[in-house]
């Protein structure tokens, strides 16, 4: 369950972002759910020339951020483990 | 709103007037120039088109579709402009088509014909669970709202070495007070990480990832007239529970947070022997004080799908 130390083990927080949004004109909840697999599993991602393996999570941040600008999302937080990266969004 | 990145795959989920299908051209554009993957199509039919491995794209049909932008006003131009991008796409209306609270879906045939190497194993193993809520209990909607002042761009940068961060620290509360933290039972013991943002002056939205590897994700707009509250999961329940738990029991704990009038439950499995999906099929007094309304299963590809509409009694 939560802990208190899950507030501080962010990789990435923008809190100028969490201070100053304002959501009163929120008004539609159900989401557009978009799901993309590249590869059918992790292993089957190909490696390069030099046996190095690029994979999604290879791609910066600051990249992630420019895609979701045409989605009208901003980044609020990034929570990163072993196995994936979690983006908490704007809207 | 959520994106989760794996090595191999994302899930965008995005809510308001937000241009979902409109990072596509970008997203594909790194991926090859970056990556060095290359995603398109291979048959002259298909030129200018991708095939990734597979590709979903879902929504519950909107309450105010006409307040959408571009092509996300129509589901119909949603799966044109799908179509133009990938190639052996289907699109489903799922529900009932006359009433306003239909699902749609869109699907990629699986790519089979991808390079890949003989170890590289599939996880037959994969499956989604999706609860969409509407007409949320007022009273449980209410532990979604929040107090706290909008602040000034100037503010918040006099603030930013002194104060807290009161947005996910909110979040971090109504995660706690509600238990959506423990929708699970982590018997296991899993890894657990959390976050989570309570947005002014109402609503909230929240990460949750177990074993490192799976997520379970909450969003919830809780106005009354348009009240509203959606969870995701693709957690192994079985794995993290030990066997102890079931997804009927993870499904009443989220409805015993929100309680809403209208519920569509779905599930996708790899084979109908997914215990998830066989018990699920079977649901009918397992979920107290609601009745089942449809139930549907679809056939799509190398997938199975399990859509069910339930409504408060």
């Amino acid at each position: 369950t939560v802990t208190i130390q899950e507030l501080t083990n962010h990789s990435y927080i923008d809190h100028e972002l969490s201070a100053t949004l304002d959501s009163t004109e929120a008004f539609e909840g159900p989401e557009k759910l978009l799901e993309i697999w590249f590869f059918p599993h992790r292993h089957c991602i190909p490696k390069d020339e030099n046996g190095d393996m690029k994979t999604l999570r290879s791609i910066a941040v600051e990249k992630w951020v420019a895609i979701l600008k045409l989605v009208k999302c901003e980044v609020l937080s990034i929570k990163s483990t072993e196995k994936m990266d979690a983006f908490l969004l704007s809207e | 709103s959520s994106l989760f990145v794996c090595d191999h795959k994302i899930t965008l989920k995005t809510c308001g007037t937000t241009t979902t299908l409109f990072c596509l051209e970008e997203l594909f554009r790194i991926v090859e120039e970056e990556l060095g993957w290359d995603m398109r199509a291979k048959k002259e039919e298909n030129v200018g088109k991708y095939h990734p491995h597979k590709v979903f794209y879902s929504r519950r049909c909107f309450m105010f579709p006409l307040k959408q932008r571009s092509i996300h006003k129509r589901w119909s131009d949603e799966i044109e402009y799908l179509n133009k991008f990938f190639c052996y796409g289907s699109s489903y209306l799922v529900g009932r088509s006359d009433q306003s609270n239909h699902w749609n879906l869109y699907v990629t045939e699986t790519n089979k014909n991808m390079n890949i190497t003989d170890d590289c194993g599939e996880d037959d193993e994969d499956e989604t669970l999706e609860i969409l809520m509407t007409e949320l209990d007022q009273t449980c909607a209410q532990q979604f709202s929040c107090k706290r002042e909008v602040k000034t761009v100037e503010q918040s940068q006099q603030d930013e070495n002194t104060s807290e961060d009161e947005g996910h620290l909110s979040g971090y509360k109504m995660t706690n007070a509600t238990r959506l933290d423990r929708v699970y039972n982590n018997e296991k013991n899993v890894s657990f990480h959390h976050d989570a943002f309570a947005f002014t002056p109402c609503g909230y939205s929240s990460n949750i990832i177990m074993d490192e590897e799976y997520y379970y994700t909450l969003h919830v707009t809780p106005e009354k007239g348009w009240s509203y509250a959606s969870f995701e999961s693709n957690v192994p329940v079985r794995h993290v529970s030990n066997n102890k738990q079931d997804n009927i029991s993870v499904i009443n704990h989220v409805l015993s947070v929100f309680q809403p009038r209208d519920l569509c439950i779905t599930f996708f499995c790899k084979s109908m022997d997914n215990e998830s999906f066989k018990k699920l099929m079977k649901t009918s007094g397992e979920i107290p004080n609601y009745t089942k309304k449809d139930r549907i299963i679809y056939d799509l590809d190398d997938y199975h799908l399990l859509y069910i509409r339930f409504e408060r009694n």
